[in-house]
Protein backbone atom coordinates (compact mmCIF):
# COMPACT_ATOMS: atom_id res chain seq x y z
CA UNK A 1 0.00 0.00 0.00
CA UNK A 2 1.11 3.24 -1.32
CA UNK A 3 1.19 6.23 1.94
CA UNK A 4 0.58 8.52 2.26
CA UNK A 5 -3.07 7.82 0.95
CA UNK A 6 -6.11 10.28 0.93
CA UNK A 7 -8.19 9.85 3.32
CA UNK A 8 -11.76 9.10 1.14
CA UNK A 9 -14.29 8.17 4.57
CA UNK A 10 -15.65 10.82 7.01
CA UNK B 1 -19.71 4.36 -1.33
CA UNK B 2 -22.09 1.96 -0.47
CA UNK B 3 -25.07 1.34 1.50
CA UNK B 4 -23.57 0.79 4.84
CA UNK B 5 -20.80 4.16 4.63
CA UNK B 6 -24.34 5.54 3.27
CA UNK B 7 -26.36 4.97 6.45
CA UNK B 8 -23.38 5.33 8.81
CA UNK B 9 -23.13 8.99 7.90
CA UNK B 10 -26.87 9.56 7.72
CA UNK B 11 -26.67 7.81 11.62
CA UNK B 12 -23.85 10.46 12.63
CA UNK B 13 -26.05 13.27 10.75
CA UNK B 14 -28.85 12.34 12.81
CA UNK B 15 -27.38 12.50 15.83
CA UNK B 16 -26.28 15.64 15.26
CA UNK B 17 -29.06 17.12 14.30
CA UNK B 18 -31.23 15.23 16.94
CA UNK B 19 -28.65 16.72 19.86
CA UNK B 20 -29.04 20.36 18.32
CA UNK B 21 -32.66 19.93 17.94
CA UNK B 22 -33.52 19.11 21.69
CA UNK B 23 -30.81 21.92 22.68
CA UNK B 24 -32.48 24.12 20.96
CA UNK B 25 -36.06 23.47 21.19
CA UNK B 26 -35.81 23.07 25.30
CA UNK B 27 -33.32 25.62 25.26
CA UNK B 28 -31.42 23.44 27.91
CA UNK B 29 -28.28 21.44 27.53
CA UNK B 30 -28.96 19.57 30.69
CA UNK B 31 -27.39 16.12 30.91
CA UNK B 32 -25.31 16.65 27.66
CA UNK B 33 -21.55 16.85 28.33
CA UNK B 34 -19.76 19.86 26.98
CA UNK B 35 -16.34 17.39 27.45
CA UNK B 36 -17.54 15.47 24.37
CA UNK B 37 -18.87 17.99 22.47
CA UNK B 38 -15.27 19.78 23.01
CA UNK B 39 -13.25 16.27 21.86
CA UNK B 40 -15.56 16.13 18.66
CA UNK B 41 -14.60 19.44 17.86
CA UNK B 42 -11.08 18.42 18.26
CA UNK B 43 -12.28 15.22 16.57
CA UNK B 44 -13.59 17.24 13.36
CA UNK B 45 -11.18 19.85 12.99
CA UNK B 46 -8.10 17.71 13.26
CA UNK B 47 -9.33 15.05 10.97
CA UNK B 48 -10.34 17.67 8.15
CA UNK B 49 -7.49 19.59 7.61
CA UNK B 50 -7.09 17.72 4.65
CA UNK B 51 -10.32 19.99 3.02
CA UNK B 52 -7.61 22.38 2.06
CA UNK B 53 -5.22 19.53 0.32
CA UNK B 54 -7.06 16.91 -1.11
CA UNK B 55 -10.56 17.03 -2.70
CA UNK B 56 -12.41 13.43 -2.54
CA UNK B 57 -16.25 14.40 -3.33
CA UNK B 58 -18.74 17.03 -3.21
CA UNK B 59 -20.05 14.82 -0.99
CA UNK B 60 -17.23 14.47 1.46
CA UNK B 61 -16.53 18.45 1.25
CA UNK B 62 -20.35 18.82 2.09
CA UNK B 63 -20.51 16.70 4.89
CA UNK B 64 -16.88 17.97 6.50
CA UNK B 65 -18.51 21.19 6.55
CA UNK B 66 -21.13 20.30 8.13
CA UNK B 67 -19.39 18.26 11.09
CA UNK B 68 -17.87 21.12 11.43
CA UNK B 69 -19.89 23.65 11.60
CA UNK B 70 -22.26 22.11 14.11
CA UNK B 71 -19.32 21.08 16.23
CA UNK B 72 -18.35 24.44 16.60
CA UNK B 73 -22.10 25.41 17.00
CA UNK B 74 -22.83 22.72 19.29
CA UNK B 75 -20.54 24.17 21.71
CA UNK B 76 -21.50 27.85 21.55
CA UNK B 77 -25.16 26.60 22.45
CA UNK B 78 -23.70 24.58 25.65
CA UNK B 79 -21.32 27.15 26.57
CA UNK B 80 -22.44 30.58 25.47
CA UNK B 81 -26.00 30.70 24.63
CA UNK B 82 -27.45 28.32 27.06
CA UNK B 83 -24.78 28.18 29.54
CA UNK B 84 -26.45 28.64 32.67
CA UNK B 85 -28.62 24.72 32.03
CA UNK B 86 -24.82 23.78 31.23
CA UNK B 87 -24.38 20.53 34.40
CA UNK B 88 -21.01 21.55 35.00
CA UNK B 89 -21.07 19.35 38.25
CA UNK B 90 -21.85 16.07 36.96
CA UNK B 91 -19.02 16.43 33.48
CA UNK B 92 -16.08 16.08 35.48
CA UNK B 93 -14.43 13.65 33.33
CA UNK B 94 -10.61 14.68 32.64
CA UNK B 95 -10.27 14.98 28.84
CA UNK B 96 -6.35 15.14 29.25
CA UNK B 97 -6.47 11.46 30.11
CA UNK B 98 -7.84 11.15 26.88
CA UNK B 99 -6.35 13.56 24.23
CA UNK B 100 -2.47 12.91 25.47
CA UNK B 101 -2.74 9.31 25.13
CA UNK B 102 -4.56 9.34 21.56
CA UNK B 103 -1.65 12.11 21.20
CA UNK B 104 0.83 9.92 22.01
CA UNK B 105 -0.73 6.87 20.28
CA UNK B 106 -1.18 8.53 17.40
CA UNK B 107 2.54 9.51 16.93
CA UNK B 108 4.01 6.20 18.02
CA UNK B 109 1.21 3.93 15.60
CA UNK B 110 0.46 5.87 12.50
CA UNK B 111 0.42 5.30 8.57
CA UNK B 112 3.08 7.96 7.57
CA UNK B 113 4.91 10.41 9.51
CA UNK B 114 3.65 14.21 8.33
CA UNK B 115 2.06 16.80 10.42
CA UNK B 116 -1.23 15.92 8.60
CA UNK B 117 -1.55 12.36 9.05
CA UNK B 118 -0.40 12.24 12.41
CA UNK B 119 -3.37 14.68 13.23
CA UNK B 120 -5.68 12.38 11.12
CA UNK B 121 -4.44 9.45 13.34
CA UNK B 122 -5.14 11.33 16.67
CA UNK B 123 -8.79 12.25 15.35
CA UNK B 124 -9.70 8.41 14.64
CA UNK B 125 -7.94 7.77 17.98
CA UNK B 126 -9.41 10.57 20.44
CA UNK B 127 -13.33 9.90 18.28
CA UNK B 128 -13.05 5.69 19.53
CA UNK B 129 -12.94 7.64 23.07
CA UNK B 130 -14.88 10.77 22.92
CA UNK B 131 -18.43 9.94 23.83
CA UNK B 132 -16.62 8.58 27.51
CA UNK B 133 -17.42 11.96 29.14
CA UNK B 134 -20.92 11.42 27.88
CA UNK B 135 -21.43 8.13 29.01
CA UNK B 136 -19.81 9.06 32.07
CA UNK B 137 -21.77 11.48 32.78
CA UNK B 138 -24.74 9.67 32.50
CA UNK B 139 -23.44 6.79 34.56
CA UNK B 140 -23.22 9.60 37.63
CA UNK B 141 -26.63 10.76 37.58
CA UNK B 142 -27.69 7.44 36.61
CA UNK B 143 -30.53 8.24 34.12
CA UNK B 144 -30.45 9.68 30.88
CA UNK B 145 -33.41 11.66 28.90
CA UNK B 146 -35.00 9.65 26.17
CA UNK B 147 -33.89 12.31 23.61
CA UNK B 148 -30.41 12.22 25.15
CA UNK B 149 -30.91 8.31 24.24
CA UNK B 150 -32.07 8.41 21.04
CA UNK B 151 -28.84 10.80 20.58
CA UNK B 152 -26.51 8.41 21.77
CA UNK B 153 -27.71 5.53 19.72
CA UNK B 154 -27.97 6.99 16.84
CA UNK B 155 -24.04 8.40 16.99
CA UNK B 156 -23.03 4.98 18.51
CA UNK B 157 -25.01 3.09 15.04
CA UNK B 158 -22.84 5.38 13.37
CA UNK B 159 -19.35 3.86 13.63
CA UNK B 160 -21.17 0.01 13.88
CA UNK B 161 -22.24 1.01 10.26
CA UNK B 162 -18.94 2.49 9.21
CA UNK B 163 -17.76 -1.72 10.36
CA UNK B 164 -20.09 -3.17 8.13
CA UNK B 165 -18.88 -0.05 5.49
CA UNK B 166 -15.46 -2.12 5.77
CA UNK B 167 -16.03 -5.39 5.96
CA UNK B 168 -17.82 -4.93 2.80
CA UNK B 169 -14.84 -2.44 0.85
CA UNK B 170 -12.33 -4.98 1.97
CA UNK B 171 -14.40 -8.13 0.36
CA UNK B 172 -15.08 -5.76 -2.74
CA UNK B 173 -12.46 -3.12 -3.24
CA UNK B 174 -9.07 -5.06 -1.21
CA UNK B 175 -9.15 -2.04 0.80
CA UNK B 176 -8.74 -1.50 4.25
CA UNK B 177 -7.47 0.70 7.10
CA UNK B 178 -6.46 -1.19 10.25
CA UNK B 179 -6.17 2.07 12.05
CA UNK B 180 -9.66 3.22 11.37
CA UNK B 181 -10.63 -0.74 11.86
CA UNK B 182 -9.48 -1.10 15.19
CA UNK B 183 -9.98 2.27 16.56
CA UNK B 184 -13.81 1.79 15.31
CA UNK B 185 -13.98 -1.24 16.86
CA UNK B 186 -13.10 0.21 20.28
CA UNK B 187 -15.32 2.91 19.55
CA UNK B 188 -18.27 0.90 19.14
CA UNK B 189 -17.17 -1.82 21.83
CA UNK B 190 -17.61 1.35 24.21
CA UNK B 191 -21.64 1.52 23.22
CA UNK B 192 -22.24 -1.83 23.80
CA UNK B 193 -23.44 -1.77 27.14
CA UNK B 194 -25.72 1.47 26.27
CA UNK B 195 -27.61 -0.61 22.85
CA UNK B 196 -28.46 -3.32 25.28
CA UNK B 197 -30.22 -0.24 27.73
CA UNK B 198 -31.11 1.04 24.82
CA UNK B 199 -32.53 -1.59 23.79
CA UNK B 200 -34.52 -3.46 26.44
CA UNK B 201 -35.79 -0.04 28.11
CA UNK B 202 -35.52 2.92 26.21
CA UNK B 203 -37.55 0.99 22.96
CA UNK B 204 -40.02 -0.17 25.41
CA UNK B 205 -41.03 3.11 27.06
CA UNK B 206 -39.22 3.34 29.58
CA UNK B 207 -36.61 6.12 30.74
CA UNK B 208 -32.90 4.80 30.35
CA UNK B 209 -32.05 4.24 34.34
CA UNK B 210 -29.00 2.94 35.90
CA UNK B 211 -29.83 0.02 38.39
CA UNK B 212 -28.71 1.66 41.85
Amino acid sequence: KRFPMPHDEL
Amino acid sequence: MNIFRLTGDLAHLIAIIILLHKIWKSRSCAGISGKSQVLFALVYTTRYLDLVTSYVSIYNTFMKFVFLATSYATIYLIYVKFKATYDHNHDTFRIEFLILPSLALALLINHYFNFLEVLWTFSIYLESVAILPQLFMVSKTGEAESITSHYLFALGSYRALYILNWIYRYATEGHYDLIAIVAGVVQTVLYCDFFYLYITKVLKGKKLQLPA
